[in-house]
């Protein structure tokens, strides 16, 4: 009975990452205060039931935002040495 | 082509329409 995954049966793909991306979006400054756009743009880029998974779980959320800012880092690192 | 003005990942905004990697010129 979880509210948010049965308001999303019904929508659209399109429209269930938006809803995972509204959901997301605020809570990212509270474990990286910066990059929140990037970072919910990483998270909802992904299977649906990767940002389910860090809506319900804090601990998640934590280490699927470091994971998306190391990768951030990398790829402007990659862009910089170019 | 603007590729090099939008990279991944795709920078999510509350209110504007998600598109995902649709906002990126491939």
């Amino acid at each position: 009975q979880d509210p948010l995954t049965t308001t999303l049966a019904p929508a659209s793909p399109q429209e269930q990452k938006q809803m995972l991306g509204e959901q997301l979006f605020p809570l990212i400054p509270a474990v990286h205060p910066t990059l929140t756009g990037k970072i919910t743009g990483m998270l909802t880029d992904t299977d649906n039931s990767e940002p389910l998974c860090v809506l319900e779980t804090p601990v998640s959320l934590a280490s699927k935002a470091d994971e998306a800012v190391t990768a951030l880092q990398e790829k402007e690192a990659a862009q910089k040495a170019k | 082509s603007n590729g090099s003005s939008i990279s991944w990942p795709p920078e999510f905004h509350p209110g504007v329409p998600w598109k995902g990697l649709q906002n990126i010129d491939p």
